[in-house]
This record gives C-alpha cells, sequence and structure tokens, in this order.
C-alpha cells in the first residue's frame, strides 16, 4: 500500500536549512498497525505530512497503492486524500467557526453523500468517541481532550483504508484514551491500516510494527506485540 | 497562597449551561507540588483558568496572598499574573507571528527588565529546554513538542512564585518529559509553587499532592510522594 524509498525534507528558512527527514526508506502491506516514535523534533509529524499527501517530499520516491505520488496531479491527491486517508493532526485543525458536528461532516461532504447519510454516520462517529452531548459546541467551546476526540471522530467518519493519527492521545486521561485506541482496533480489525505517531508506551503495545526516528532517520523498524 | 471557596463555573452557550466546576474548595500553601488529574472534561482546565485568574467564578470565594480576587482591579490582576504567575497553556497559546525567542521574551518586557537582562534570561530559559538551535523558529516552524517546550520556557523565564502547566508534556517523549520535569522540580526546590494539570502517571508521581477531578468536583485530595 506503501512504498518509500529515501524519503527526505529539508526545510528552508531564508537560507537555513532545517534537515527534517534524511532519506527514509519502508514498505507497509495492506492491514499493517504501525507505531512511529521518536524524541520531539525527531522528524514524526513531518513524516505522517508526506505519507498523507499534504507535503511533498525534497528528495526520494513516495507510491501509494503502487502509484508515484509526485507524479499525480492536485485532483489526484484530493480525491485520494479524501477518499482513502483519514488524518488525525497533532494541531486538531478543527475549522474554528464551525460546530463539532459539521467538523465532522466535513469528508462526507467531499465524499459526496446525501444529507440523510452524513446525519447518520456524524452522529455514530461522535457517539463512538462519546461526545454526543457536545455535538454543537465549537472547538473553542470544548476541552483539550473533546477537541482531539472530535478530530478523531472526523479522521474515522469515512472508514479510511489508511488513518495516520499523530499522536492521538496526548490530550487525554488513560481511560478515554482506552477507548480510543478500542476505536482504532475495530478499524484495524476491519482490514484497515493504521499509522499512528506515540510517545506513550500503552499506545504503541496496541500496533503490530514499530518504527522509531532519530534525527531525521530511522533508528528502528520491527514487528512487535499485536499480531 | 491560595484559598478557594465553593468555586463554580457555569459556561453560557446561548440558553444552554454547561457546568464545568461545580463547588470546588481547597486550599494550597507555599512550596506545594500538586497533580491535577481527571477525566477528559472534567474541569482541569477551567480549574486552571480560575486560579491563574484568566476567568472568573460564576460563584464560590477565590483569594490569592489573601486577598480576595473577586475585589481586585484589572491592573492588579494583570500585576498578579504577569509578575507572580507562570502560566503553560493546553494549546501553548504563542504568537505566531514572532519567533521563539521574542515569544519567551514577553513576560520580561511586561516586567520592564532591561534588554541585555532579558537577552541573558531569555537565553537561559531556551538553553533548559533544549530549544538554542531553534531560537529564530516561528511557532509554525517548530515541531508540536518543541511549541510545547518554547511555552515551557516563556512561563519559567520569570522564576514565578507559582507555576501553572496544563498538560505540560503531552506532546513529549518521555525522555523530553523527563528533563521538562527537572526544570519544575528545581523550580520547586528553589520554594515556588507548582500546580499541574497531567493525565501521565510518571509525572504525577514527582508531586507531593493529588487532586482528582471527576465531572466538575473534587472526587479525591491526598498527599503523594515527592516530599
Ligand atoms: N467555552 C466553553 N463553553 C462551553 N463549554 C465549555 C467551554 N469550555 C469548556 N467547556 C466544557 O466544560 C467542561 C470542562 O472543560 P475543561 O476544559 O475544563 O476540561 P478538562 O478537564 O481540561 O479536559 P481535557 O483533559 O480534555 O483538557 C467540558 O465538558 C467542556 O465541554
Ligand atoms: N515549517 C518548518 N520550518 C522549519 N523547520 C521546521 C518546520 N517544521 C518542522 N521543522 C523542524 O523539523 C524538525 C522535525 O519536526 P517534526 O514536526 O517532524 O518533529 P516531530 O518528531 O513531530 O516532533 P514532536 O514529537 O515534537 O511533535 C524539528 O526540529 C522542527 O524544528
Ligand atoms: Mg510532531
Ligand atoms: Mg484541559
Amino acid at each position: 500500500i506503501i512504498e518509500a524509498k529515501g524519503l527526505s525534507k529539508t526545510y528552508l528558512l531564508g537560507r537555513l536549512e532545517v534537515p527534517a527527514l534524511r532519506g527514509v526508506s519502508f514498505r507497509v502491506r495492506p492491514n499493517e498497525y504501525i507505531a512511529v516514535m521518536g524524541p520531539s523534533g525527531s522528524g514524526k509529524s513531518t513524516l505522517m505530512n508526506l505519507i498523507g499527501c499534504l507535503d511533498t517530499p525534497t528528495a526520494g520516491e513516495y507510491r501509494l497503492d503502487g502509484e508515484l505520488v509526485s507524479a499525480m496531479d492536485d485532483d489526484q491527491l484530493a480525491s485520494i486524500r479524501n477518499g482513502k486517508i483519514g488524518f488525525v493532526f497533532q494541531t486538531f485543525n478543527l475549522l474554528p467557526r464551525a460546530d463539532a458536528f459539521q467538523n465532522v461532516e466535513l469528508p462526507l461532504i467531499y465524499a459526496g453523500l446525501s444529507k440523510a447519510k452524513r446525519r447518520r454516520r456524524v452522529e455514530e462517529a461522535i457517539e463512538a468517541v462519546g461526545l454526543t452531548e457536545r455535538s454543537h459546541h465549537r472547538p473553542s467551546e470544548l476541552s483539550g481532550g473533546q477537541r482531539q476526540r472530535i478530530a478523531i471522530a472526523r479522521a474515522l467518519v469515512n472508514r479510511p483504508a489508511l488513518l495516520l493519527a499523530d499522536e492521538p492521545t496526548g490530550n487525554l486521561d488513560s481511560v478515554t484514551g482506552e477507548e480510543i485506541m478500542g476505536l482504532f482496533g475495530k478499524l484495524h480489525d476491519a482490514g484497515n491500516t493504521i499509522i499512528l505517531v506515540t510517545h506513550e508506551e500503552y499506545i504503541a503495545r496496541k500496533s503490530n510494527r514499530l518504527i522509531r526516528l532519530r534525527d531525521g532517520r530511522i533508528e528502528e523498524d520491527r514487528p512487535v506485540g499485536r499480531v
């Protein structure tokens, strides 16, 4: 499903070059459950942005479902992002002027679902993260962890073939965190692929493969735990 | 240093009332180190905002250093907030158009320090969180955990008598998290008071008192670990 060869990303700050990823290579097969770990600043979010087609590498090759992403046009990229990939951002990225319901509904509007079908799927996703009573709160009227859970509901509502979650439990107590991991486990059991960034061991233990980054390189890539 | 009696906070959403805190009472003595825990949405950030004089309660009494905060005028509140209290927000709240150095420098400008003295203290604080090489990056040019560490440096730069930190390690790997807890430990050893919200056990274990919230009430308030 994913093939990365020598992926690099160097940010440009004026004339200063900031190498965030230095030649990362790996493959992901369908239905894998991967935990990405590593110190703060090691390049995890940068890698997730490349995998999710939200940014382009400065070097290297990236294939999604066998196709070279660098050769795709904007329409193709957008349809992949909206259809196949669910993304939970480290910074949530919710629309501030829309309420929780409207934020979760957004991917379904892009996917062209009918209003009635959208309503049912949004209510189901918000119920799954335990926030039915907060459906009409805006992001600023929610707690930090509640915003995070709405961002998770939005990523799951399209039942994505590939879920990319960047620190999905950073603001959640462990009981709520376990509930979210239960949702991810169901998505995985249904045959989908999950890649999540975490720094919490109890989250990483749910996965079946660990990729550890350090200073923009892969330090370790091995099978773990869950089968 | 702090005396809270029957503190309550009810948010108003149109005609809907959302009770976030329902009558919370506690005292904090100088040089205590308190961990506040509880499920997502239980009222932790709301409580921190009241303690830090960033919001006013809808009921109850709150005294800081023996004085009733509700009776203070805006100037008094601002001088307490800028002088005595350091606040690490759950959402970092960095100025997007200022770089890391300028963000950390802000409390020292309010405190009226000379430029040379400010420079020294800012460099020291940024060095303490390990981000000297990122001093001139803006928040959008930093990783999630790096933004969090700049927000921590900003809260510590004024050597506050009271440090309020809301989930300060949510985006940090455990090694970096331990480094930050080392900084808090030093501040505590120097006689200052620390109140931090966390959902991570290894962070809570650094404190000497645990206040656990559930549904806007104090479920538990007892001494723990660190002496
Ligand atoms: N501005 C607001 N308007 C309406 N409701 C709000 C507002 N801010 C918070 N709330 C609600 O008040 C409750 C407490 O929120 P608070 O942010 O204090 O929780 P928390 O314990 O910090 O949670 P978390 O661990 O998820 O950060 C939540 O249920 C939230 O939905
Ligand atoms: N837009 C940018 N411009 C310049 N440098 C950047 C930019 N975005 C990130 N960086 C730098 O690239 C490096 C990798 O950042 P990245 O966000 O991928 O790290 P991370 O592993 O996700 O860290 P964290 O765990 O703290 O979220 C960091 O050192 C950061 O300062
Ligand atoms: Mg990151
Ligand atoms: Mg909070």
